[in-house]
């Protein structure tokens, strides 16, 4: 499903240069359940990046499904970032002057939805994690680990078949975080393919692999009993 | 030093009530360590607004150092979380277009600080929280958990007395997050006073007393040996 050879990311700060990945090898198959790990500034969040094609890397090569996603089209990039992938943003990103509801759905709108399903499905996925009587709040209105949960919801409401979820449990407490991580291991027996970045063991423990970055670099990819 | 009596607080969303603290009485000497747990959306946030002094209560009294809050002056009111509060936001609450530097020193262009002053100690206090090379970039060019070490440098730079930190270590591994337990631990042990909110059991561990919330209220309030 995705492969990636010899990926680097050199970000530019001024004349500066920073190399937050220098040389990632990695191959995920289909209906795999993957966590990232590593330091605060690994290159974690960049990895994910890449992955959900949101940015591209300065060198190597990406295949998605066969793909080389660096000669797909722009019309197909987005296609496959709206349809094929749920993304999960370490800052939630969310938009604040809409709703839960309304934020929800956003997948649904750009999928040319009617609105009629589109409020329905979203009513759905905003009560599977817990926030069916927030649906009218904006991220304002809401406390962070319900922040976190509306954007979990909205990259879950298209039935993506990769799940890309930076840190989903960091602003949840142990029970409701929990909940989240039942709701994945659900959306993985469906045959789906989850890719997680925590920094905590025991969200990571769920996860059938566990790939550990330092300074930009895999020190350590393993599959767990 | 902080004395909650029946302290509510209800937020109005259109025509809805959403109580998210029911009636809270708590006391908080000077120099004690305070974890505060409890699940999303039980009121944690909300509680350290208003003891923050950025939000008002419904209904209750808040004391602070003996003094009414809601008796206090706009100017007094500033002046108290400019120089003697210090607070970490669950979302950080950066200027998008400063860079780390200046996020940082800005408590103390507040305090009419000199700039050769508040740029040395802005340094100090990033190269305490392991971002001596990240003094430029600003937050969009940082990690997750870089923007959150910003946040905590900034809200410790005025030396306040009283920390309040919601979720400091949420974005952090946990090397990275003992470091920042190790700097909050030196300035408790200076004499001040740290109230802390965290989902994470083995940081409130380190706390003196942890009070759990539950529903906007108070479930549990123990002293830890
Ligand atoms: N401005 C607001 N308007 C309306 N409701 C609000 C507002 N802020 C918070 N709430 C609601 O008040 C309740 C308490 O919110 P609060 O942010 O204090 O929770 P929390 O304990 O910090 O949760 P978390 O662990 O998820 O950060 C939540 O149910 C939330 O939806
Ligand atoms: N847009 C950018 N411009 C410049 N540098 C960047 C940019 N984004 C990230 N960086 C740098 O690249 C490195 C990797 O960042 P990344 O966000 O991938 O880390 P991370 O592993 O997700 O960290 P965290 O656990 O703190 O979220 C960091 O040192 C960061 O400062
Ligand atoms: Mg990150
Ligand atoms: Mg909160």
């Amino acid at each position: 499903l995705i492969e990636l050879r010899d990926i680097e990311k050199i970000y530019k700060v001024g004349t500066i240069e920073v190399p937050a990945l220098r040389g990632i090898t990695m191959l995920v198959r289909p209906n795999e359940y993957l966590a990232i790990m590593g330091p605060s500034g690994s290159g974690k969040s960049t990895l994910m990046n890449l992955i959900g094609c949101l940015d591209t890397p300065t060198k190597g090569t990406y295949t998605l499904a066969g793909e080389d996603v660096s000669r797909l089209s722009d019309n197909r990039l987005a296609e496959i970032r709206n349809r094929r992938i749920g993304f999960v943003f370490q800052t939630f990103n969310l938009l604040p002057r809409a709703n839960a509801l309304h934020n929800v759905e956003l997948p649904l709108v750009y999928a040319g939805k009617p609105i009629g399903i589109r409020r329905q499905k979203a009513r759905e996925a905003l009560a599977a994690v817990g926030l069916a009587d927030r649906t009218h709040h904006r991220p304002n209105e809401l406390s962070g680990g319900q922040r976190q949960r509306v954007a979990i919801a909205r990259a879950l409401i298209n039935n993506p078949s990769l799940i890309l979820a930076d840190e989903p449990t960091g602003n949840l407490d142990s029970v409701t975080g929990e909940e989240i991580m039942a709701v994945l291991d659900e959306i993985h027996r469906q045959g789906n393919t989850i890719i997680l970045v925590t920094h905590e063991e025991y969200i990571a423990r769920k996860a059938k692999r566990i790939v550990r970055l330092l300074d930009g670099l895999i020190e350590k990819d393993d599959y767990v009993s």
